[in-house]
């Protein structure tokens, strides 16, 4: 690979060598030729993800040469747009695709920003023609050069504000969507390509192609007048759509994940509903748990974060999260008892941090944790098992919430779930629970609470 | 015209991502 | 021995006419001055002795405008569809440089310029200084345009093909006529693929067909190769189609040219699949010269 790489980027440089000076001799058009030359080597198929990117990287790199100088001659232009026009043109002479398509979005770039120019079509064509290029990595590395190249030139207006000839944020919505529609579904191929014994070999590749695709939703998460009414009618509802359809679990998982991330909490407590029902349609495969515990984190922090407003009191928050976890769960059948608990210690998590004053929560989510672990016939968890593990967390995490035991009393489902552990286990979160009193200096002075103590560290004690 | 496309069709969800047949 | 005379044709407008590139039959590049249907053509005929004071004997002097068509594998049979002379002076003796004038009125030219594979299509003037053993001949080329105009509305080209089972796609192309700097616009619609595509690409093949009924011979040659898909597409996909005929050295469609040769175009689609095994679909256009519209103020 290496070999391959060094033997392209020879080439590269070469043929980058002589179009800068065509370029220093305003030899536009021989620029393009050259330019199209080392454009070339990114048709290669003998390079990885990996070294394809390196390839990608210099390649551009080489290319802002051209877009700079273009962009730079043309104050010294009489007609800008007229020239232009024609190097449009001229650039789609190029007889193989990949060369072509790069150089009309360097070109369509400097274009665009001329006075007069078609700023609309050219977005438009830019996207469409890049249908062209249906090989997954070639493909979703010319879309990504695509989306960074025209990322300040997407109109961000408000609808209804004619002042920008791109049109306004919706048309920008409406590109960058095609183009994460494309995007997705090219990335989604890689899955089905190749034979079946490098399934692993093919997986490790797509993960480290996924910026490419998440950097789609970045974009629209970066358009300052996206209004929460589009994101909500809109955006939303065409990503969700891809990454159900997908059917594919890698790209389901990463996407649901770059959702919460990029979007912002206003929006996620917006559209709670729509997001978890298309949790429970999501891929058997998907670890649901990380899609679910990272959208609860996330609003956790929300929640607490100094000067949030914090949850709104219509949003039953606890109540949608509780509801849909269970349609997750009981959707899925064959859900391994450890995603089960990760599921239960996320609402945990949301209970404690967004409710800390109400621990009916917390308890309700003990008291059906307990419940499920009986009906599997789960017990005598092992601390260091995947259950186990799990379960720990669970139970630790109220008790490190509050950080004051006598809070902790009133989940009283907690114990049962402490009697699930087997003996170690037990004595672990004994442990855990009285070093928690004597780091905080809890003081017992009711005997009920000595009794509930008692109680929890009960495994220590015998 | 340099930007000249005719209409394409719209492929469905379900083509998009099935398997190559 | 003897006086000897260089011929020099000059045309009456050559400064100021527009002149053209043509590819010859060895593959350069010959510049030429254009000629239209209909256009006069005029000049003057330059004969300049070598030796002074030695006179120069000749049985009369003449000029031709011809249009020929030439098929290489019969040289010694060329059909002159255009002949105009006219005599510029009878037998007599030159004894000086001497220029004559000549004019043909309205020639009649009805074919444009072609230069093929086995087959050429050309117009010249051409000096015939008459001499008792061998004529001193001298021609000049000039190149024709053969105009056509159009009207705009156009059926689009638009057709569903496939081999069972294995592969269907429904092409379109927006027109089935064309001019020289015309763009195929167009696209390739996606309905079953059960083959593992490697690539796709447009051709533009020129076919030079010449005789006539039994013996045609047909010479296609590859003027273009366009690529419009890299990758394999699945059902439904849309490939968008975009040609620059300005791009490629395209000439106007010719059909039965003094019922000797025809020159046709074809786009080629090729697909081919990961074992380089090619599908393809040819489909004829109509090229053609636009006629320009002439400026109006």
């Amino acid at each position: 690979q290496e070999k391959f790489l060094d033997q392209a980027l020879k080439a590269v440089h070469q043929e980058s060598f002589e179009m800068k000076r065509c370029l220093d001799k305003t030899q536009y058009v021989e620029a393009f030729k050259h330019s199209a030359i080392l454009l070339s080597e990114l048709r290669t198929s003998t390079l990885s993800p990996k070294f394809y990117y390196r390839l990608y990287v210099d390649i551009v790199n080489e290319l802002s040469h051209l877009s700079t100088t273009l962009s730079h001659d043309n104050s010294s232009c009489e007609n800008p747009l007229a020239r232009f026009n024609e190097f449009y043109e001229v650039v789609q002479y190029a007889g193989n695709i990949i060369p072509r398509l790069y150089l009309l979005i360097s070109v369509g770039v400097v274009y665009f920003k001329i006075e007069g120019s078609p700023r609309k079509e050219i977005l438009k064509d830019l996207v469409e023609m890049c249908r062209g290029v249906q090989h997954p990595i070639r493909g979703l590395f010319l879309r990504n050069f695509l989306i960074t190249m025209t990322k300040e030139l997407l109109p961000d207006t408000p609808v209804g504000d004619d002042s920008n000839p791109a049109g306004n944020v919706a048309d920008a919505i409406e590109i960058i969507i095609e183009n994460f529609c494309e995007m997705n579904k090219l990335w989604v191929r890689m899955q089905h390509q190749g034979p079946s014994r490098e399934k692993e070999k093919r997986e490790k590749e797509r993960r480290e192609l996924r910026i490419l695709v998440g950097t789609n939703l970045v974009r629209l998460s970066q358009l300052e007048n996206l209004t929460l009414e589009m994101y909500r009618n809109t955006v939303l509802p065409r990503v969700l759509e891809q990454a159900v359809s997908c059917r594919e679990p890698i790209s389901q998982e990463y996407l649901m994940e770059c959702v919460i991330q990029v979007f912002s909490d206003e929006f996620h407590l917006a559209t709670l509903n729509e997001f978890l029902d298309a949790c429970a349609e999501l891929s058997p495969e998907v670890r649901i748990k990380n899609v679910l515990g990272a959208l609860i984190d996330r609003l956790a922090i929300y929640a607490t974060a100094e000067g949030s407003p914090g949850i709104p009191e219509d949003i039953p928050l606890f109540d949608i999260f509780s509801k849909h976890a269970g349609e997750v769960i009981g959707s899925r059948e064959g859900m391994p008892p450890e995603d089960v608990i990760a599921i239960q210690t996320a609402l945990v998590n949301l209970a404690t941090k967004c409710y800390p004053d109400n621990n009916s929560y917390a308890n309700t989510v003990f008291g059906s944790t307990a419940k499920v672990l009986k009906t599997l016939n789960i017990t005598g968890v092992a601390p260091n098992s995947n259950v186990g593990r799990e379960l720990m967390k669970m139970i630790k995490m109220p008790i490190e919430q509050h950080n004051d035991i006598i809070k902790v009393l009133s989940i009283s489902e907690l114990s049962e779930l402490i009697k699930t552990l087997n003996y170690r286990g037990r004595c672990l979160i004994g442990a855990f629970i009285i070093n928690n009193i004597l780091e905080n200096g809890t003081q017992l002075k009711e005997e009920n609470d000595v009794n509930g103590i008692f109680e929890l560290v009960e495994t220590l004690i015998f | 015209a340099a930007t000249q496309r005719l209409v394409t069709k719209r492929q469905t969800l379900d083509e998009a991502y099935a398997p190559p047949a | 021995w003897g006086q000897q005379i260089d011929i020099y044709i000059k045309f009456a407008d050559e400064d100021t006419r527009k002149k053209v590139q043509i590819r010859n039959e060895e593959g350069r590049y010959e510049e030429n001055l254009l000629y239209f249907d209909g256009e006069s053509v005029s000049g003057e005929i330059a004969i300049k002795l070598r030796k002074r004071n030695q006179k120069y004997e000749h049985q009369g002097i003449r000029v031709d405008f011809i249009g020929q068509i030439e098929v290489y594998y019969d040289r010694g049979n060329t059909y002159d569809f255009v002949s105009l002379s006219k005599d510029l002076a009878r037998p007599g003796e030159l004894y000086e440089d001497t220029t004559f004038p000549f004019f043909f009125s309205n020639v009649t030219k009805s074919y444009e310029s072609y230069v093929g594979c086995n087959v050429k299509l050309r117009y010249f003037i051409r000096v015939t200084v008459s001499r008792r053993i061998t004529d001193v001949v001298k021609e000049r080329d000039v190149v024709v345009h053969s105009l056509s105009c159009y009207p705009d509305t156009d059926v689009n080209l638009k057709m569903e093909v496939g081999i069972e089972d294995c592969l269907h796609i429904e092409f379109e192309y927006n027109r089935s006529r064309y001019h020289l700097k015309d763009i195929i616009v167009g696209k390739i619609y996606f309905l079953l693929v059960r083959i593992k595509i490697k690539y796709m690409e447009i051709a533009i093949i020129r076919r030079e067909s010449v005789g006539s009924g039994p013996s045609v011979y047909n010479e296609n040659e590859n003027i273009a190769k366009y690529e419009i898909m890299d990758g394999a597409p699945v059902k439904g996909e849309t490939i968008p189609i975009r040609l620059f005929l300005a791009g490629y050295e395209l000439g106007p469609t010719m059909r039965d040219i003094g019922k000797r040769f025809s020159v046709r175009y074809f786009l080629n689609l090729v697909l081919v699949d990961e074992e380089d095994r090619r599908y393809f679909k040819q489909q004829e256009i109509t090229l053609y010269r636009k006629a320009e519209l002439p400026n109006r103020r």
